[in-house]
């Protein structure tokens, strides 16, 4: 299994955060 | 550039908290891991934002946590490629 292979979320400034799930309103 | 604060962070919502944080964060650990940079801000943006705050007041204790961050990615890069024989 890969399950962990995109972690950790890379921050890129200038950029959106997108480390999270986004939260459906 | 002035400090972030606390009534700054909680005007935003909080997808653009963690955004502001991590503008704030990643040139100082850029100047400390300019290769790790991105993902150890990306780790350390999952503390909490109170906590976050905290830490870009105070160099030392941002210091010894970008450490401690370095340590775990390492010690996960090092098990992700010995998993894979």
């Amino acid at each position: 299994g890969s399950s962990s292979v995109n972690w950790p979320p890379e921050f890129r400034p200038g950029e959106p955060w997108k480390g999270y799930p986004n939260i459906d309103p | 550039q002035e400090p972030l604060t606390a009534s700054m962070l909680a005007a935003a919502p909080p997808q653009e908290q963690k955004q502001m944080l991590g503008e704030r964060l990643y040139p100082l650990i850029l100047a400390m891991h300019p290769s790790l940079a991105g993902k150890i801000t990306g780790m350390l943006l999952e503390i909490d934002n109170s906590e976050l705050l905290l830490l870009l007041e105070s160099p030392e204790s941002l210091h010894s946590k970008i450490e401690e961050a370095v340590a775990v990615l390492q010690a996960h890069q090092i098990s992700e490629s010995t998993h894979k024989s």
